[in-house]
């Protein structure tokens, strides 16, 4: 494709993320940095300023979550997996928007959904994460990685290997213009398990690779390899998805009362 | 395969009807 249609295509995904993620890059580190003009995030470092938090802090699925006499590993695991449903439905909107992703093969749509929404949620989450802790509720509180690390076991380990994922990521210094056309890459993998149609998947792909390939040369014109550091990410988010479906199994293991939502529960099926 | 993935399917046709 000319360069025209490869700018085009990338400013279209740019335009699709800001329509359908509810905060992007530049305003969670503006949030984080103190300039983004409203007011600093609660943080939460320990039990007491928790539960200081949940009184303050307005979060959207106030119903679906346990009262306040469970465990706070329940409560914020429970937390995280509302927030996680949220995020498929977002993400396959974006997926829709991709060019001639809803004209693949429905099976196919399935399956390049049901692999990637993770690793899009893990490369997101990182925009949230700096190496102290992580933004929750749209930016209304500030979660520190030790009091997260202080929880009780297995629950100590959910978020430990997305900060270290997050740190190096981070370090790469893209925008949101760059992580748009990079999670649409993602999502368009050839590679997934059970794939009926593999070749028009990767037409698509190919072009948003060209797209990217442009938008860094343009965008980050000193980083002449950001490239192909950005395209061994994609390896590791693969290895945090299965290192995250394990903690998940024993989870369901080991906390009898813990209930998965269906949604997630059709995605983690037979996935590793 | 989307008879075992319901959900995802039903998000593809029509996210806005799903209540999740």
């Amino acid at each position: 494709p000319e360069a025209a249609d490869l700018r085009t295509l990338a400013r279209h995904m740019f335009e699709s993320y800001c329509k359908y993620f509810p905060i992007t890059k530049a305003k969670a580190r503006a949030i984080m940095t103190g300039k983004a003009g409203d007011k600093s995030p609660f943080v939460i470092y320990d039990m007491s300023s928790l539960k200081a938090g949940e009184e303050c802090i307005t979060f959207r699925q106030q119903a679906s979550v346990p009262p306040h006499g469970t465990a706070v590993e329940i409560r914020i695991f429970q937390r995280c997996q509302f927030r996680s449903v949220e995020a498929v439905r977002e993400i396959t909107e974006f997926a829709k928007s991709i060019p001639g992703f809803v004209s693949l093969d429905l099976n196919d749509q399935v399956t390049l959904l049901k692999y990637g929404v993770h690793e899009v949620i893990f490369t997101m989450l990182a925009s949230l994460m700096n190496k102290d802790g992580l933004l929750i509720a749209a930016g209304q509180g500030f979660m520190t990685r030790e009091f997260i690390k202080s929880l009780r076991e297995p629950f100590c380990h959910m978020l430990e290997p997305k900060f270290g994922f997050a740190v190096k990521f981070n370090s790469l210094g893209l925008d949101d213009g760059d992580i748009a056309v990079f999670i649409a890459i993602v999502i368009l993998s050839g590679d997934r398990p059970g794939l009926v149609n593999v070749k028009p998947i990767e037409d698509l792909q190919d072009s948003l690779l060209q797209a990217l390939a442009l938008q860094l040369k343009l965008n980050h014109p000193d980083s002449p390899h950001l490239f192909a550091k950005l395209l061994q990410k994609m390896t590791d988010l693969r290895q945090i998805v299965t290192e995250h479906v394990q903690l998940l199994h024993t989870i369901r293991k080991t906390e009898g009362e813990m209930n998965l939502h269906p949604l997630l529960q059709e995605i983690y099926k037979d996935l590793y | 395969l989307k008879e075992k993935h319901k959900i995802l399917h039903r998000l593809l046709q029509d996210s806005t009807s799903v209540d999740l």
